[in-house]
């Protein structure tokens, strides 16, 4: 049997819609350890990694690991009969459950749905842990807004590290522009500016994704960006308490 | 020009 109580189901909200323009269908895993989701976009140039850490649930139960295949589009209509302060709790009973149940949980209401599964067979990546040579902590709404605004001069956005800070830029048709990001060490956490900078990276991507990705920022005030030369990047929202969601994108490189 | 990697070049299948 696999149990799982979100004490606050709105956060678990705000991953789906975080989520749902990237990837379609998803392979949910559950273990003993907790929930976590891989998927990559249609296009295989962007991959969601999602975990969930047993300890961050209200309750959890997994006595044997189990894969729920879901569609996301299916899964955020059952969402939509929740409120947003609800308690979510997912459920399944069999060992090979053909359908997933929620219970949405509020002061003067319980809601029952049972979401039908899916068998998904879909190529899973080995993403190596390794050490990225720029990592930069930057406010996420700070971070959104430089590649909206940005995106609107050209479809590619560089990125450039220093010790100094963090530069994007872009060149288009139209022409160019830059825009550099200073650290700084305010007492505010959520609006502070970290560059740790082993060695500088120069980077292009495009910046449609970012615009996905950012929808991830409700999860997070702050967003945590790796970087190495000719590597993918990954844009990391820290989930408090239960763990993160991590977007890799692939970079566009000189042909 | 830019070319747009896919993720399989850098990441193996598992």
């Amino acid at each position: 049997m696999f149990e799982a109580k979100f004490e606050d189901g709105g956060l678990f909200k705000k991953i789906v819609e975080a989520i749902k323009e990237l990837v379609k269908n998803v392979n949910l895993e559950a273990n003993g350890t907790g929930i976590s989701l891989q998927a990559m976009d249609t296009s295989h140039v962007a991959l969601v990694a999602l975990q969930l850490n047993e300890k961050g649930f209200k309750k959890y139960r997994c006595e044997k690991s189990l894969t729920m295949g879901l569609s996301i589009e299916n899964l955020q209509k059952i969402l939509k009969c929740s409120g947003n302060d609800d308690q979510i709790t997912l459920r399944t009973q069999d060992e090979e459950p053909t359908t997933l149940s929620f219970t949405f949980e509020s002061k003067n209401r319980i809601s029952e749905f049972q979401l039908n599964l899916m068998s998904l067979d879909q190529e899973q990546l080995g993403v190596p842990d390794t050490e990225y040579s720029s990592v930069v902590r930057m406010p996420s709404n700070e971070f959104t807004k430089i590649c909206r605004e940005l995106g609107n001069i050209n479809e590619a956005i560089g990125i450039e590290t220093s010790k100094e800070g963090i530069k994007f830029y872009v060149k288009g048709d139209i022409g160019e522009g830059q825009v550099s990001v200073k650290i700084n060490d305010t007492e505010k956490p959520e609006e502070r500016v970290e560059c740790e900078v082993d060695e500088p990276v120069n980077l292009s991507f495009a910046v449609r994704y970012f615009n996905l990705f950012n929808k991830a920022s409700a999860l997070s005030s702050q967003v945590i960006l790796s970087m190495s030369q000719d590597q993918p990047l990954v844009i990391e929202y820290i989930i408090e308490e239960m763990g993160s969601l991590k977007l890799y994108l692939a970079p566009k490189i000189n042909d | 020009y830019l070319q747009q990697i896919p993720l399989s070049t850098f990441f193996p299948s598992r």
